[in-house]
């Protein structure tokens, strides 16, 4: 028989099945159906990985990525390093549907979110916080540097390009003859 | 990241992520959740496919069109799924992710590297042969 139709994502995120499932039965599209299952996830936070108060970045800020996609259409919106707004796929459905760009990133994308009506709060949580603070107590490891000095395996930034204390020693700088006293 | 694909009961094809990224990362940078084609993509023409893990590698290979575009090329979901991790592997033997797959027909598939500590992949289905959201697992390859 014919199994359509389907959800499947990834994880055993069983809500949001759940939720992008019922908004099928209930005669919504398969887009609503994304928006509402991914939608679930980041209320409740799933994983850790998904929503506000998890995976800060270096200086403890937790910012988000989604994507939607109409396979039909082949039509997108997403946003990408999107600060201060918890509904990331919501933003990502009303750049879809609201303009003709596909991706829109960082405190620009907040701007933008604002002025579809989104609220702007702070995304960090005690356990972010925490995570962070932890972090910063084991000289910032893991993180994703290589090649700086100081040594990123040991030591905590701000890093340098090795050269970089070479290039900009003064006593290295090409004597102007033209600019003097 | 939540990675989704929906096929309607009318063959419409939808595709979605939603992630706050990797823990610890430099400021300003966005994974392969974001991207169309690395974190999700959808095709009527086709099917849909979705990934996750280290989207710093992911992004790289564009795995949910590759997927697609597999799938468009006659392959199940299942096989689609397992070709997209393969072609990574070859580069980044340790690389940390999964994929999953549908086509519009209603089947699916998933796929994952294996490491020592990631042996199995679990997502959830949900379909009208069933009543309820079912887990499924897959070995990884």
């Amino acid at each position: 028989s014919n199994p359509l139709p389907l959800v499947v994502n990834t994880w055993p995120f069983k809500n949001a099945t759940e939720a992008a499932w019922w908004t099928l039965v209930s005669g919504g599209s398969a887009l609503d159906a994304v928006e509402k299952g991914c939608a679930v996830c980041e209320k409740e936070q799933c994983g850790g990985t998904v929503g506000f108060g998890g995976s800060p970045d270096e200086v403890g800020e937790t910012t988000l990525d989604a994507m939607i996609m109409d396979g039909t259409a082949m039509d997108v919106g997403a946003v990408g390093g999107l600060r201060r707004i918890k509904n990331a796929i919501g933003v990502a459905r009303k750049v879809l549907e609201h303009t003709t760009h596909t991706l829109l990133v960082g405190d620009s994308a907040t701007k933008f979110a604002v002025s579809m009506g989104f609220t702007s709060e702070d995304l960090s949580t005690n356990t972010s916080r925490a995570l962070h603070s932890d972090w910063l107590s084991r000289s910032c490891q893991p993180n994703y540097w290589r090649n700086v000095i100081p040594d990123p395996s040991k030591y905590c930034g701000p890093y340098k390009p090795p050269d970089f204390l070479e290039q900009n020693n003064p006593a290295h700088k090409e004597v102007d003859i033209h600019s003097h006293d | 990241t939540i990675g989704m694909v929906v096929i309607h009961k009318t063959g419409h094809t939808a595709a979605g992520t939603s992630t706050n990224g990797l823990k610890f990362k430099i400021p300003g940078r966005v994974g392969d959740s974001p991207i169309p084609g690395a974190g999700a993509y959808a095709d009527d023409m086709a099917g849909a496919a979705a990934a996750t893990g280290d989207g710093d590698i992911l992004l790289r290979f564009l795995p949910s069109y590759q997927a697609v575009e597999y799938m468009r090329g006659g392959d199940d979901p299942a096989r689609a799924c397992q070709k997209v991790i393969s072609r990574i592997q070859k580069y980044y033997p340790k690389f940390f992710g999964a994929v999953i797959c549908a086509n519009v027909t209603g089947s699916y598939g998933a796929a994952c590297n294996r490491l020592p500590t990631f042996a199995q992949f679990s997502f959830m289905v949900y379909n009208s042969l069933h009543n309820q959201a079912i887990e499924e697992k897959v070995d990884c390859i």
